[in-house]
């Protein structure tokens, strides 16, 4: 078995995150959600040809529009892509901000040519106040154009989403037959997730 | 918050895959305490693109799967807001499994705890205080506890002398036996430092 670490402490060339396994791309981007031009727009595509998904998600009965999103949209167990944005939790936003992960699964289906249903949709950062959209769907544009399959790509991905954490993490491993699982994990404080 | 995205080449279902996550989140994801907040946006999502062709047995996809969970909570831990110490709390000879994984949490959350470490004080009297409150099913004359090694406290009164335990590396290992039952469980977390107090008056959400 291969053992992914951290990417800035091994960066060897081969993906060690979401890009790992074959058929998924990813990029991150600075969409100028959070100030400073620091990467917060993260984009993880899955090119099949499955489109398997599932997903676990708080118990915390106060739950953010993007966690509503993409539960209802994994009722069908499917996912073609995941953006995800720092800068901003589009928690307790009210209908204007289940409009606003609406709207950023509408235009991520639209450039990747598939229904909104098959996007999910994850948020983190400040709660209670709206993300800047005009930001957020020119931000995806660019992360679309830089989708791909490489170490790069991904620890791009992993660094989007942080917060106040200090660096990317991901990990990955390859099981002897040789089929992989990658992934890419944000969360540094507010953190003690129980899922359902 | 914790945001998760876990993919994979293999070939497995929809709920073949919720089947594997909810079990590989049981233990990894939902054995992090750092700081007792439960988010409005913890998600972890998994995606299959079975592009290996290669369709493996549950229990093998789902423990590689775990492996990957695992480490990277591990590497949460690590890089908690302003953590000095990598904190791993076992439960054992606890009744239930819900009773080891609610105690250890309850310990994991305790502000007396985590700022004792962050002093790196092995106090055991916190620890003691922290199980004694918990509403699991806890008997102090059978209870017994030990930190990185050192057994501090059993069967009701103090066996060692707290400056008998290093406490001066980043990682400490605390070790509640009950000597109940047959159930065990370990919750990661970290100290309660400065660097987390400075890090959330001035970082607001």
């Amino acid at each position: 078995q291969t053992t992914g670490t951290v990417a800035q402490e091994t960066s060897t060339g081969t993906p060690n995150g979401v890009t790992r396994p074959r058929g998924f791309r990813a990029s991150g981007v600075a969409a100028g959600i959070k100030a400073g031009g620091s990467l917060d727009l993260a984009l993880v595509v899955n090119d099949g040809p499955r489109r398997e998904a599932a997903g676990v998600f708080t118990t915390n009965q106060v739950k953010a529009a993007p966690v509503l999103w993409s539960e209802q949209v994994l009722r069908e167990r499917r996912l073609r892509a995941v953006v995800l944005n720092s800068g901003g939790a589009n928690a307790c936003t009210g209908p204007e901000g289940f409009q606003d992960t609406h709207t950023t699964a509408e235009r991520a289906a639209e450039l990747l040519d598939t229904g909104a249903i098959e996007i999910g949709v994850c948020s983190t950062g400040l709660i209670g106040q709206r993300l800047p959209m005009r930001a957020l769907l020119d931000g995806l544009g660019a992360a679309v154009d830089g989708l791909a399959d490489t170490e790069r790509a991904g620890t791009d991905a992993a660094t989007a989403v942080l917060t106040t954490d200090t660096r990317p993490k991901q990990a990955c491993r390859t099981h002897p037959d040789g089929w992989s699982v990658g992934g890419m994990v944000k969360g540094a404080g507010m953190l003690a997730p129980n899922l359902a | 918050t914790m945001l998760a995205v876990v993919t994979t080449d293999a070939v497995v279902d929809g709920e073949g895959l919720q089947r594997s996550l909810l079990e590989a989140s049981r233990g990894t994801f939902e054995r992090l305490d750092v700081d007792g907040g439960t988010s409005t946006n913890d998600t972890v999502l998994l995606l299959s693109s079975g592009a290996s062709g290669l369709t493996p047995a549950e229990e093998e996809f789902t423990e590689l799967l775990t492996e990957v969970c695992a480490d990277l909570v591990r590497q949460l831990q690590h890089d908690a807001e302003g953590a000095t110490k990598a904190i791993d709390i076992t439960v054992r000879g606890a009744v239930s499994e819900s009773d080891a994984v609610g105690i250890a949490r309850l310990t994991a959350e305790d502000n007396l705890v985590c700022t004792a470490l962050f002093g790196s004080d092995p106090n055991w009297g916190r620890i003691v205080m922290a199980v004694g409150r918990s509403g699991a099913t806890v008997d102090a004359s059978s209870l017994e506890v030990t930190v990185n090694g050192v057994t501090l406290y059993s069967r009701g009164a103090p066996v060692a002398e707290r400056d008998t335990v290093d406490l001066s590396g980043r990682d400490v290992e605390i070790l509640v036996d009950l000597h109940l039952g047959e159930h065990s469980a370990t919750v990661l977390t970290t100290d309660l430092s400065h660097g987390y107090v400075e890090e959330n008056s001035a970082y607001s959400s």
